[in-house]
């Protein structure tokens, strides 16, 4: 399998590659298949680490990050041809990027042996870990080598409760090969509840909402509460349902739930500026403006009752107001 | 949606080229790539809207594991101060002991970000970082300083 999964040419490739890479399927459970693109270290491959990276979503994939932020080559962009990344992570590391959960990508279920529709934290974990095993069962060489879990944003989930796993798996025995050095974690969703109530002061603190818009949200804190922690007496969380995509629904039509369910999602997310980099200024304006609309669209199913800027805006327009 | 200021069209239409394809063994049984997939992330269960318990089960089964936390500073989106919270938090909460103060780190001569270790010299510890200027994906803003930050996690060596 290994000598099946290399990659010996690679189109659009615009330079000469000092290192060999791989891409394949690895197992998860029956029938669940994830694609990967294992590229070996342009260091020392015998001896540099091994790293896994996961990409977060839910539901991104691992080529994202592997082609736009870390890896060894970047696309250009006419879609056709590659330029070199000198800042690739696999400078000096041993580099696996999962499609990961099953579906994203190029990874794939195989329905005649797995009908499962439901896609979670746990199954993630699981077809992680098997699909680890499975790597090195295709690439022994790397067995008892120092080993780190990495990803990012949702990885904030993934990563914490696969290498959870990965250690419960360690010490019942069940995967000796692996040796389990750390995790790494970018830009986590390590709790959705702090990100929504620092969002708040993040928002304020950047010029996105105005001093009366934070000044209102005085009376949602419990001024009572002795704590030496911001977040804990001002816990706007408790006024909203966080959903799975984000999306901030209010409880009710109290003020507090209203208010900081409009500044923590739609001024602060459903605006126009890149909630990716606060300061970026993105030059895609029309395509920005269908994904913006695409992302109120879809938040608005959980909005009920709520302000409906979705029918508002003209996906041909280009006036950003 | 909302990743469209980089690149994810030109990265689409590259792997979805037939001999690209080809050239990665990609199951037939495999569709068009996507960066994301809405249907899955719409029909995902988040078992963790906290990872507290997750952390805690961690630290609790004594395997020696250090681990990174970084952030780039200007993100919305998984901004820096509610992991820096939950970090503080969580540290607080099991009593681990700061090793380094926060300081700042350097890539070249230039302040890259702000750094702080906690760790129970029982083998598990927490470096908390923020890389200055990056935004959400800090490897494509702070290439540099990022590629910097990872090796010497890698190599347990001061940032």
């Amino acid at each position: 399998r290994k000598q099946a999964d290399r990659v010996w040419n690679l189109p659009g490739l615009t330079y000469g590659l000092n290192f060999k890479q791989y891409s394949g399927y690895l197992n998860g459970v029956s029938g669940n298949y994830l694609h990967y693109w294992f590229v070996e270290s342009q260091g020392n491959p015998s001896t540099d680490p091994l790293v896994l990276w996961l990409t977060g979503g839910p539901g991104c994939s691992g080529l994202m990050a592997m082609l736009l932020e870390l890896g060894p080559f970047h696309p250009n962009p006419d879609g056709k041809t590659l330029f070199e990344n000198v800042y690739s992570w696999n400078k000096a590391a041993n580099v696996i990027f999962l499609e990961s959960p099953r579906g994203v990508g190029f990874s794939v279920q195989d329905q005649s042996l797995n009908n499962d529709t439901i896609w979670d934290d746990e199954r993630t974990a699981t077809d992680t870990y098997l699909a680890l095993k499975d790597f090195l069962t295709v690439f022994p060489e790397y067995i008892n080598r120092p080993f780190f879990v990495t990803g990012e944003s949702y990885g904030g989930v993934y990563v914490p409760t696969i290498t959870s796993l990965l250690i419960d798996k360690i010490q019942s025995g069940d995967f000796p090969q692996l040796n389990l050095v750390g995790m790494s974690i970018g830009n986590g969703e390590l709790s959705a509840v702090q990100q929504f109530n620092s969002a708040i002061m993040m928002g304020y603190f950047h010029g996105l909402f105005s001093k009366d818009n934070f000044d209102s949200l005085q009376q949602c804190c419990n001024q009572t509460k002795s704590s030496s922690q911001w977040f804990e007496y001002c816990n706007f969380a408790q006024y909203i349902h966080l959903g799975s995509d984000g999306s901030a629904i209010p409880n009710d039509n109290s003020f507090c739930a209203t208010q900081t369910a409009y500044l923590g999602q739609q001024i602060f997310w459903d605006s126009l500026n890149n909630v990716y980099n606060i300061y970026q200024d993105c030059y895609q304006q029309d395509v920005r403006a269908f994904g913006s609309r695409m992302t109120i669209q879809n938040k608005k199913k959980h909005m009920k009752g709520f302000i409906d800027q979705g029918n508002k805006v003209s996906v041909s327009s280009t006036d950003s107001q | 949606g909302g990743l469209l200021c980089y690149g994810n069209d030109q990265a689409a239409s590259w792997l979805n080229l037939a001999d690209v394809r080809s050239a990665l063994h990609v199951s037939s049984a495999a569709g068009n790539w996507e960066a994301c997939n809405d249907t899955i992330n719409g029909a995902y269960v988040q078992q963790h809207n906290d990872t507290t318990s997750v952390f805690q089960h961690i630290l609790d089964s004594q395997y020696p594991l250090r681990v990174l936390i970084y952030n780039g500073d200007v993100d919305q989106a998984c901004n820096y101060l509610g992991d820096q919270w939950f970090i503080e938090a969580f540290a607080q909460t099991n009593k681990l002991p700061v090793t380094k103060a926060r300081a700042d780190w350097r890539y070249m001569t230039q302040i890259a970000g702000y750094a702080k270790k906690f760790d129970n010299q029982n083998g598990f510890s927490i470096d908390l970082l923020t890389v200055k200027g990056a935004g959400h994906m800090v490897p494509t803003d702070r290439p540099g300083p990022a590629l910097q930050m990872m090796v010497n996690f890698f190599r347990n060596q001061d940032y």
